[in-house]
This record gives structure tokens, sequence and C-alpha cells, in this order.
């Protein structure tokens, strides 16, 4: 659907309080331990955008354990927020938030709080017939 | 910024790109030019250009909307939750869910943030990072930041794009580090936006 602009939209979408993952939001306040119907689904949810490995098969349990609270940890990490490990109301606010479907952990590595390039200044110090390379990590 | 691992960039032999669109979309020219704009903000700041041509099998990226299950093992989910995603240089396949309300011009005053549109073009400049070799970025402000609120329009690079596009491929030489130099993309100048 292609709107013209914002004025054309119907009040249908203009007044809508509906989030995708809105199921979520029933997980505020979850932690490490608990057993809750449907969780499986936010596991479900950290392993699309690279939070859960691809190794661990697609039967997820409602149990919130280690694999969860780790996936949590390292969302949190990278979105800046306080890592708890726990879905605390301000992870499940950043999680419902449309967003672009690649990952953001790609191989085990996250892209993301990995932060800047390092970049090194190399110079040759002239020193003995054979000149020594210097590098500095900045 | 966040590079994809390895670095995987265009070949220097390939910086002048081209794109299509998928001609079963019949997209309108209003839709194409959010693209050329969007396309123009990264050669506006980079030494790499694009030119939109017909030919959707053979250029170098292509671009089409598509609903659930379309083939590349990554299914949309219907309106709003993931809005789109693109495959890192030289894939140049660049896909958005078609069952989003998107909003194609860029006045986004009267927008109320509680809707369930979202902006074209704010997506579009996300998504081509991608295709240039950018990953997320954890700066919230960047535009490589992984999410977008409904409501809100986001196209303008900041410092962390630009210093990782041309961490990739250089600057623009025409690129004076303010104001972006004047547009590099043949499809720019003919768009009925500009």
């Amino acid at each position: 659907w292609f709107f013209p602009n914002s004025t054309a939209i119907p009040p249908s979408l203009r007044n809508t309080t509906r989030v995708f993952w809105d199921a979520f939001s029933n997980f505020t306040g979850c932690h490490r331990g608990q057993n809750v119907d449907g969780l499986f689904r936010i596991k479900k949810y950290f392993q699309r955008f690279g939070y859960i490995p691809e190794t661990f098969t697609g039967n997820f349990t409602d149990d919130f354990d280690d694999i969860l609270k780790s996936a949590i940890e390292l969302y949190q990490k990278n979105f800046r927020l306080n890592v708890t490990g726990q879905l605390d109301a301000l992870t499940i606010k950043h999680i419902v938030v449309p967003r672009c479907g690649n990952p953001d952990v790609v191989n085990g590595t996250s892209l993301m709080h990995s932060g800047r390039r390092k970049t090194f200044e190399v110079s040759f110090s002239p020193g003995g017939k054979v000149p020594r390379l210097h590098t500095v990590k900045r | 910024y966040a590079l994809f691992p390895g670095e995987p960039r265009w070949p220097r032999d390939r910086r002048d790109l081209t794109y299509a669109f998928d001609p079963r979309n019949k997209l309108t020219d209003e839709v194409k030019s959010v693209f050329a704009r969007a396309f123009g903000r990264w050669s506006d700041v980079t030494a790499l250009s694009f030119t939109n041509v017909e030919s959707f099998s053979s250029s170098d990226i292509t671009i089409g909307f598509y609903t659930g299950d379309h083939g590349d093992g990554e299914s949309f989910d219907g309106v709003l939750g993931t809005l789109a995603h693109a495959f890192s240089p030289p894939s140049g396949k660049f896909h958005l869910d078609a069952d989003e309300n998107w909003v194609v011009s860029g006045d986004l005053d009267s927008f109320l943030s509680v809707t369930a549109a979202v902006d074209l073009e704010s997506v579009a400049v996300h998504e081509i990072g991608h295709l240039l070799g950018l990953g997320h970025s954890s700066v919230e402000e960047s535009i490589m930041y992984p999410t977008i609120t409904t409501g809100k329009r986001k196209v303008d690079l900041t410092s962390d794009d630009v210093e990782g596009i041309q961490y990739l491929y250089g600057a623009n030489p025409n690129f004076n580090g303010t104001s972006p130099p004047a547009a590099t993309t043949r499809e720019r100048d003919t768009g009925s936006f500009s």
C-alpha cells in the first residue's frame, strides 16, 4: 500500500495502537527461572535476529532459561539499554518497534556493539637494515 | 558504524552501480523517485553512483516488494514487524514487505506516532546501507540503527554512517564534509521529486 502523503492515511491507520509483536508485552517483567506460556515465541524473535544461534533447533520451550537470558543481555548491550537479563518494560518497548529484517548478530558476532573500526597508524622506523613496523592502535 | 563479517564491498571495477525494480510490482514513477533520492543520499558522500535501468535480470541491485515467504528464507510478516531486508555486496538483493503501509512523500509533519504506516524513504536509505556493506549500528541517531518508529522520518546520513561508507569506498571527490555535493545519480536529476 502506497500513500502519497501522510494526510492520505485513513483514520483506521491513524489511530491504531496495534503493534505487530503485541503478544510480547505479556512477557514484561519475566526473568530467569520462570515458565511462561508462549515464551518460546520471543526466543524465535531473538533467533531471527541472530541473538540465539541457528544451532539451537526451532523447538524452543517456554522456560526462561540461560539461552534466553544471554540473548536478552546481548540485545540490551547492542541497543544500549540497561543490561538486566530480564524482559523489563523498556526492553519490551524496544523489541516491539518495527525494524529491519537483517540480523544484528551474524555467525555469533554482534555487529552492533563492536562499535567503530579500529584504525592503526602505521609507521616505519629506519633503524637497522630492515625497517621495523610500528603500529599504534587508535 | 559496523560492517559485515569479512567487510564485503563492491569491487573497485564496479562502483557505477545499476538498480532495477521488479516489473511485477508495477511501481509508479513517484514511488521510484523515492529510491532515486535515497540512493542519492549515499552517492553524495561516497565514490559510488547509481543508475536506474529497466533490466531487472542484469542490474547490480534488484528491488522488489513481496509478501510472506518470498523464497529467500526470510519471510515477511505483514503490517509492521520486519519492514524490509537487503543483502550484503555483491548480492544486491533489496526486498520490502508489500503488506506495509508506505508513505511515499516526505511531508510527515502531520504524522501521528501511533499510526501503522512507515516512511518509505527512511527504510530505503537504511537498506541501501546494507547493500553497500554496512551492518547495523548501535548509534540510535544513525541511519543504520535497526529500528524505525512509525510516524518517524529519518533520511539524513549521520557522521557515523558517512564514516562507515567512506571507510569502504572513500569520499565523493565533491564532498566537502558539510553539505552534500550536487547529486550524482542520473535518475535523480529527472525525478519529479527533485
